[in-house]
């Protein structure tokens, strides 16, 4: 009489949490861009044996972006995931892993990314600043101020833009634009850059220095500039992965 | 007169008694949400 089938697995199951944790570890780290994203809810897992000790198994995840930027260094299990009221975004990931001798390694993934309604979150929150356009001129303005205030101001590496990761634009009860970007050292110091930045390189991935700032503008009723950038440190970065789309809220992202 | 007895009553008294402290076991999928709902 051949045994009866195991039960089927629940999303709550330790293996399941398992086969999660291995694949948003999986999905941080095969991504260079926007923010590193955390385990919400297990929506779907489905379980195919292939033999003795070789299953494959499909999950359905719903993640939530955290405030680490990808390149930051810190471990995903200290990072701060956004709140609801920040406009939190979701990502929406299916994934095709194998369990050998109860190791997993993810075989595919597919993620996609969308920041939540905005309806929702005025109701929840009336004044709250919601996310803008990355393309926004303001927050363009903004990046590209910040940058020149920081780098005019150490004498360290000249720094670069990588990315804006997200922005906001509040109006009232002032008129402040909030930008957060990350940035990576060149192979000239500030100063050398006086001259000519367009001679200012990246430094090579293995020789990175990556880093992160956060800039805040208010235009109104007076002008007013403030700007925090932290470097990372030399990093060993993982090597870059191709991806199907590249593109970030608004518009909506999808990796694979 | 014949008077009818109602189904949901004669269901109540065919179901088995359950222990005290007995807690469903929570549906098996979709799983806990860990931070909050979207």
């Amino acid at each position: 009489v051949p045994a009866a089938a195991p039960a089927p697995l629940g999303c709550d199951d330790p293996e399941s949490e398992a086969a999660a944790e291995a694949a948003v570890s999986y999905i941080n780290a095969h991504s260079r861009h926007g923010y590193k994203f955390a385990l919400n809810r297990i929506e779907n897992i489905r379980v195919l044996p292939q033999g003795l000790n070789n299953d494959i198994v499909f999950l359905e995840l719903d993640l939530l972006e955290t405030t680490c930027h990808i390149l930051s260094p810190t471990p995903l299990a200290n990072c701060t995931v956004r709140s609801f009221t920040d406009h939190a975004v979701e990502g929406d990931c299916d994934v095709k892993l194998q369990k050998v001798d109860g190791k997993f390694s993810v075989l595919a993934s597919k993620c996609h990314s969308h920041p939540d309604s905005r309806e929702d979150v005025l109701q929840v929150c009336p004044d709250c600043p919601l996310l803008e356009s990355l393309n926004d001129t303001e927050v363009s303005t903004l990046v590209t101020s910040a940058l020149k205030d920081h780098n005019s101001k150490t004498p360290n590496a000249y720094l670069r833009l990588l990315e804006i990761g997200r922005a906001k634009i509040q109006y009232e009860p002032a008129h402040v634009v909030i930008a957060e970007f990350a940035v990576a050292a060149t192979n000239c110091s500030a100063q050398d850059a006086q001259t000519n930045a367009e001679a200012c390189h990246l430094l090579p991935d293995d020789e990175a220095n990556f880093g992160f700032c956060t800039a805040t503008m208010v235009k109104q009723p007076s002008q007013d500039l403030e700007v925090d950038c932290q470097l990372y440190g030399h990093q060993v970065t993982t090597q870059d992965i191709p991806f199907l789309s590249r593109g970030f809220y608004p518009i909506s992202q999808d990796t694979s | 007169p014949v008077a009818k007895r109602a189904v949901a009553e004669v269901a109540q008294h065919d179901k088995v008694p359950r222990p005290v402290g007995f807690v469903p076991p929570p549906p098996p999928c979709p799983g806990r949400i860990r931070y909050f709902k979207i």
